[in-house]
């Protein structure tokens, strides 16, 4: 199972993708 | 306790940094009182002057130069477009022999044996006459101390490059890669006093101009409100406070983010080094070590002025801690990754490679 920074970090990458979108 | 930090060797190499750059800020040789007559007006400005003109006009423009310590210096003029006389305390200096007088890159360099006759006491008037060529026009002017700043500068490169080195020691590096590093550190300190910030430059008065709006407007400008402001800004915002800093200290303001630069550089160094040795050993470490310390791009950004250098050294962090997360499956790690590739893409449209390069080193590290 990912450990509670990897969910972290995935869910910064996921807010870098919506950064880009605006 | 103070006995161990007065101990310490880094401790000591600090004391010593501090205490040349107290020695460079009294006796630095500064640019003062800069104003620029146009026609019948005249303005008191600073450096580096560049102003809307008609074709062939004609301008004056006078400034002091002040050098507490008496020290020799070299003078280098930039005229946008043409010198035309020059004057020192009032006294004629012909121009006929510089081939660089109309030169608006590189300029032409009076030497300290031209401009010493005319000198009296440590403050000294110039006056220049230009022509515009076309375009705008202006003038840049770097004096460029001899002898005991050169000392000094070349003092402070190498204690920076002990202090850093003795910290990789701590942690058990190898002796070629703690060489590495002080020459390294050297090379990109020769690199910043040697060069002027628009050698190897694009738009770098852009860049200068952006950095100046953000610390004078603390906000960042709209795409259109400067010719580079398109750029994106963190590059900018962060730049911002080292040029403030070095105009509070009375330094030219580019000399601030010029060491921003070089700060930068040596950033890259080391992290790469470090990056390096976790990669390959034995020579292939040697050549590879020895490879990324003299690489001509990542020394040519320790004197420049541009959004790359800070890219660079957000894309090797992002490399290095990516890495590690790989390798020892810390989060952490890649949280950190994550924020500098996203710092990396708000610096420069590049950094989208630090971003797809996180996503890969993501999913390899999970799988």
């Amino acid at each position: 199972a990912p450990s509670k920074t990897e969910i972290i970090s995935w869910v910064l990458l996921l807010l870098v993708f919506v950064g880009l979108a605006f | 306790v103070l006995k161990k930090i007065l101990g310490n060797f880094e401790f000591r190499c600090i004391v010593g940094v501090l205490a040349c750059f107290a020695f460079l800020q009294y006796g630095q040789i500064r640019v003062e009182n800069v104003i620029l007559h146009q026609g019948e007006t005249a303005e008191k400005t600073s450096l580096p002057i560049s102003r809307k003109m008609m074709q062939g006009e004609i301008f004056r423009v006078s400034f002091i130069i002040s050098n507490p310590l008496n020290l020799r210096y070299d003078l280098n003029i930039i005229p946008d477009d043409c010198a035309e006389s020059l004057t020192i305390n009032g006294a004629d200096i012909p121009l006929s022999d510089y081939s660089g007088r109309c030169n608006y890159s590189k300029g032409f360099v009076l030497a300290d044996s031209v401009t010493a006759p005319h000198r009296v006491g440590p403050r000294t008037t110039y006056e220049l006459t230009l022509k515009n060529g076309g375009g705008p026009g202006g003038i840049n002017v770097f004096p460029k101390g001899t002898g005991f700043t050169d000392a000094l500068e070349i003092v402070i490169a190498i204690l920076v490059g002990l202090a850093l080195a003795s910290l990789c020691k701590r942690r058990k590096w190898h002796s070629f890669l703690l060489f590495c590093i002080v020459f390294g550190v050297f090379l990109r300190f020769a690199m910043f006093s040697a060069l002027p910030y628009t050698q190897f430059a694009n738009d770098v008065e852009g860049h200068l101009a952006y950095i100046q709006y953000i610390a004078d407007n603390l906000a960042i400008p709209a795409a259109d409100e400067c010719w580079t402001c398109y750029h994106p800004p963190v590059y900018y915002t962060v730049a911002a406070p080292s040029l403030v800093v070095s105009g509070l200290l009375g330094f030219a303001s580019s000399a601030g983010v010029q060491l921003f630069s070089l700060a930068l550089s040596i950033l890259v160094l080391i992290c790469g080094l470090t990056l390096l040795k976790k990669l390959v050993d034995g020579k292939s470490l040697i050549v590879a070590a020895a490879l990324w310390t003299v690489w001509p791009t990542l020394l040519l950004v320790a004197p420049r002025i541009g959004n790359d250098q800070m890219f660079i050294a957000l894309h090797v962090l992002c490399l290095l801690s990516g890495f590690n997360y790989i390798r020892y499956r810390k989060g952490s790690s890649l949280v950190f990754a994550v924020v500098c590739a996203a710092l990396a893409i708000w610096t420069k449209s590049t950094g989208f490679i630090s971003l797809a390069l996180v996503i890969l080193m993501a999913v390899a590290g999970y799988l």
